[in-house]
């Protein structure tokens, strides 16, 4: 029976998290220029927001529960609208 | 459930398709009954038909392709994304595209092209992704029975709003997806699993580790692909550290994620007369060796040691469980207390002093 997976993330896991957020949740690809912000950190946002709709515990932190989200099999269309 | 707007969605409810190529996993007939039946899904709640078309261009154009299509959302393998579909429109829109490199097949085992497709089509329509985890529009792959499939009554509500209702006089419903803090929930039933607790219910368990402040809710299907939904009664016996699953006549034996071969087997060769045909409930106390059976308002006791019924067996529950109501829909002993599932609450009962000891809603333990 699995036991949740308890390494820490490694650089290749914030690789494919980048890329999976690039890709289901648009990281860096809003059109147009955009304000600047303070602590704007669109990784931190952007994950917060997949963990959000996946009913994670919304940490903004690449922890395991989020990485094995990210590595289940799944449809190749945006979560969130463009 | 999430759609796009309605004035981006079809504005008419007679929809083509064409299958422009087949996958070499499967039978073409297999592919094409598994086409037609994920349209279907769609076309029993809506006004929407669908025909397929062979020699011109359709509405949904369905394909098979590995790595780059020429769509700027190339495929990636194995795992990973399976397909994708564009939102209703002309050209591309519509279209409907499965990743090649992925083994599809027309069982439980991965990845399932009926329930695959039945959710590109969700996006063929207009439907986005649904954050609820039991919905067709989740993203990500659900480990469920095929053959049991229901169409979950949030994708029910996103497609009606869109296209409106099918005019069928009785109107479809579907399943709805449990919440922790559902005070209404009713278990299947209930076991121990290494340490763990797992309650199920309908075509999910609720999975609990004692470590962990909430219960994790996940498809019967995802551990173990071969059991149904809807299971009758289960109980680990922590010698053998096997898991009996009981539905109807038949009963499974699970080890971890596996199911042992040789099953299913006739519950009446565990020694039950033919008149039971079915189990509401079933207990292991460890201590005792003894697993206790619930059917209606009798009970029979297992000897997990002589492999056998105890003599003297049906006895009535009342007798022997003073307070307990008949018709228990799920049963655990749990650090030495047993607790009787019965609708929305749980019976925690001292077998030595044969009382109730308190009355709980029955999830309690999921972490609400």
């Amino acid at each position: 029976f699995p036991t949740d997976k308890q390494d820490a993330p490694t650089g290749t896991s914030e690789e494919m998290a980048e890329n999976y957020l690039k890709k289901f949740y648009s990281l860096g690809t809003e059109g147009g220029p955009v304000g600047r912000k303070k602590n704007n950190r669109p990784f931190t946002e952007k994950l917060q927001q997949m963990q959000k709709f996946f009913g994670l515990k919304v940490t903004g932190i690449l922890d395991s529960k989020t990485i094995e989200v990210m590595q289940k099999p799944r449809c190749g269309v945006y979560d969130v609208g463009q | 459930y999430s759609t796009v707007p309605k004035s981006s969605a079809w504005q008419k409810t007679d929809l083509t398709y064409r299958i422009i190529n087949f996958t070499p996993d499967l039978p073409q007939a297999d592919v094409e009954a598994a086409i037609q039946r994920a349209f279907k899904v769609w076309s029993d709640v809506t006004p929407l038909t669908f025909t397929r078309i062979y020699n011109e261009v359709s509405d949904i154009e369905i394909s098979f392709s590995a790595g780059d299509h020429k769509d700027n959302s190339p495929f990636d393998g194995p795992g990973g994304i399976l397909a994708h579909a564009f939102q209703p429109g002309n050209g591309i829109g519509g279209d409907a595209h499965f990743d090649e490199d992925e083994s599809w097949t027309k069982t439980s085992q991965l990845y399932n092209l009926f329930l695959v497709a039945a959710h590109e089509f969700g996006h063929s329509l207009g439907l986005s992704h649904s954050t609820d985890p039991g919905a067709l529009m989740y993203p990500s792959y659900s480990s469920t029975d095929p053959n049991a499939f229901q169409l979950p009554q949030d994708d029910i509500n996103a497609i009606q709003y869109l296209y409106g209702k099918s005019s069928n006089p009785v109107q479809p419903t579907g399943p709805t997806t449990p919440t922790i803090c559902d005070p209404n929930v009713v278990f299947d039933a209930v076991t121990t699993l290494r340490g763990e607790l797992i309650f199920f219910l309908n075509r999910f368990i609720w999975r609990k580790h004692p470590q962990a402040s909430e219960a994790e809710l996940m498809f019967v299907q995802t551990f173990w692909p071969s059991l149904p939904n809807d299971i009758d009664a289960a109980y680990e016996n922590p010698i053998t550290e096997q898991i009996l699953v009981f539905k109807g006549a038949k009963y499974t034996a699970l080890n971890g994620f596996d199911v042992l071969p040789g099953y299913p087997r006739n519950i009446y060769s565990l020694g039950f007369p033919k008149t039971v045909k079915r189990i509401d409930a079933a207990v292991h106390i460890e201590h005792l060796a003894k697993t206790y059976f619930f059917v209606a308002n009798k009970y029979w006791s297992y000897d997990e040691d002589k492999q056998q019924m105890d003599k003297g067996f049906p006895k009535l529950i009342r007798d022997d469980f003073p307070g307990i109501p008949e018709k228990i829909n799920a049963a655990l002993y749990y650090r030495g207390r047993l607790y009787f599932f019965i609708g929305r609450v749980q019976f925690e009962y001292n077998l030595n002093t044969k009382k109730i000891v308190q009355v709980l809603r029955s999830n309690s333990w999921l972490g609400c």
